[in-house]
């Protein structure tokens, strides 16, 4: 597995697929700026998801696992 | 195993359409990939199918490409194989599948539509996406073999917790269907490992169609199926060592080695197990480990192990022995073996022990968890 920090194309690639299957929305207004970051958050929730070790950020086993072939359906569902 | 807000077809008769073709597979391959993916929850639950030719389907399928009107874009090869709907009217339960992939209808090359419509369908049906590894709902795909598929424990029990279980099921007590394969569990007391080896410092742990893989950086063992990580492997591997002379990890089933350098399986294997110098007598290997002070490899077989110099190329006289001559204390079979920090651990059952090669002693008794943590 790569041991380098992530790339601009490996940050794009987390955002596209945290919007697309962990519902990342826009983070916007003051409430962004307390606790960790909704991103992260959503990190976290995909490591857990697919048992890796949750650290929230983008380590190497997360960016290899989002460029595994998948199925497009989300994993978290929107609240409805 | 989850689902969408219990979203299920109101009826057990469900219609399906496919609208349109990939150019990748014939016709036929295309019916019959679709027919079986069908199949699969059918065999399991009340659902039967019916295929028309014309109108509106419950279930329509089809391929497209990039924008194909349902307002989630493709992306092109590979990424996004397919995606499907949730039971419901219009839009709602259909399938579309990626043009943009090569869907195959039996090789180990691109992407099989049997598989994946198997995936889609599920959703077609009301299950989301599962986390268990070894589910057919897992997100992400994975080779299996078609002609041996059997629909896992996770996804039978999701799709029974909508529909209920086929009513049909198993007519003749004699002959009863095959359970469902689960998903080996390292927090069960009685897993019985089939093989543990290193790998660069990672620790490896095969169960069944898994592995674990464990290292330092991370205190989460990741499950993988073999097959995401080796197509070419077989599963149910029955030993596994890492020789540092060679910095290869060899796997053994049956007669047969296979060689990995990092993870790439080595050019020429698998090859026969007289390669390592063991007799044609020998049919399976229980268990092996490099012995990283003598510098040889040790083949556990029933209640004997030999010894193997990879550097002469040759067994070493006087194997084999008894496996309780070598190490005391070790009456029970060997069922996977690996050094660690210059400890020799022999696995029997859910069982470790633990030894020292220099004085043969066994120093402690142990449990899976040691190793592969709950």
């Amino acid at each position: 597995l790569p041991i380098s920090p992530p790339t601009e194309e490996d940050e794009v690639l987390a955002e596209t697929y945290l919007k697309r299957f962990f519902n990342l929305t826009e983070e916007t207004g003051p409430t962004a700026r307390r606790g960790p970051s909704q991103r992260s958050r959503k990190v976290s929730e995909m490591q857990t998801f697919f048992g890796l070790q949750v650290t929230g950020t983008l380590d190497a086993e997360t960016v290899t696992m989002m460029k595994k072939p998948r199925c497009g359906v989300p994993d978290v569902q929107p609240s409805r | 195993f989850t689902t969408f807000d219990n979203r299920k077809w109101q009826t057990n008769q469900v219609t399906y359409r496919i609208e349109n073709y990939t150019p990748d597979m014939s016709v036929a391959e295309v019916d019959n990939s679709i027919e079986r993916a069908l199949q699969v929850w059918a065999k399991v639950s009340p659902l039967r199918f019916t295929r028309i030719y014309s109108g509106t389907a419950d279930i329509m399928i089809s391929f497209g490409t990039r924008n194909h009107g349902d307002s989630y874009p493709f992306d092109g090869p590979d990424g996004t194989l397919a995606h499907a709907f949730s039971p419901g009217p219009d839009i709602e339960g259909d399938a579309h599948f990626d043009d943009d992939e090569y869907f195959t209808f039996s090789s180990t090359r691109g992407y099989n539509l049997f598989l994946v419509a198997a995936h889609e369908l599920g959703h077609s049906l009301g299950l989301s996406h599962s986390n268990d590894p070894g589910a057919l709902m897992y997100p992400v795909y994975s080779y299996t073999d078609p002609s041996t598929f059997s629909l896992p424990r996770d996804d039978v029990n999701g799709i029974q917790y909508i529909y209920g279980p086929n009513p049909d099921v198993n007519p003749n007590p004699d002959k009863p269907d095959p359970t469902p394969p689960s998903t080996p569990d390292a927090c069960d007391p009685t897993l019985v490992l089939d093989a543990v080896t290193t790998l660069r410092g990672e620790k490896m742990f095969f169960k069944g169609r898994f592995f674990w893989r464990s290292y330092s950086q991370s205190s989460t063992p990741q499950q993988n199926l073999i097959k995401t990580f080796w197509p070419g492997l077989p599963d149910n591997i029955n030993a596994a060592y890492e020789s540092q002379l060679s910095d290869r990890v060899f796997l053994f089933k049956d007669r047969q080695v296979w060689a990995l350098s990092g993870y790439d399986i080595v050019p020429g294997y698998p090859k026969n197990l007289n390669s390592l110098g063991l007799p044609s007598t020998v049919k399976k290997v229980d268990a092996a480990l490099y012995d990283v002070d003598s510098r040889k490899s040790l083949f556990f077989v029933g209640d004997y192990y030999y010894s193997y110099d990879e550097e002469m190329k040759r067994m070493d006289k006087g194997f084999p022995k008894r496996v309780d001559e070598g190490f005391p204390g070790m009456t029970s079979k060997v069922t996977a073996a690996f050094q660690v920090r210059s400890f020799t651990y022999l696995y029997s059952g859910s069982y470790v022990f633990e030894y020292s090669m220099r004085t043969r002693r066994q120093l402690r008794v142990l449990g899976n968890s040691y190793f592969l943590p709950c």
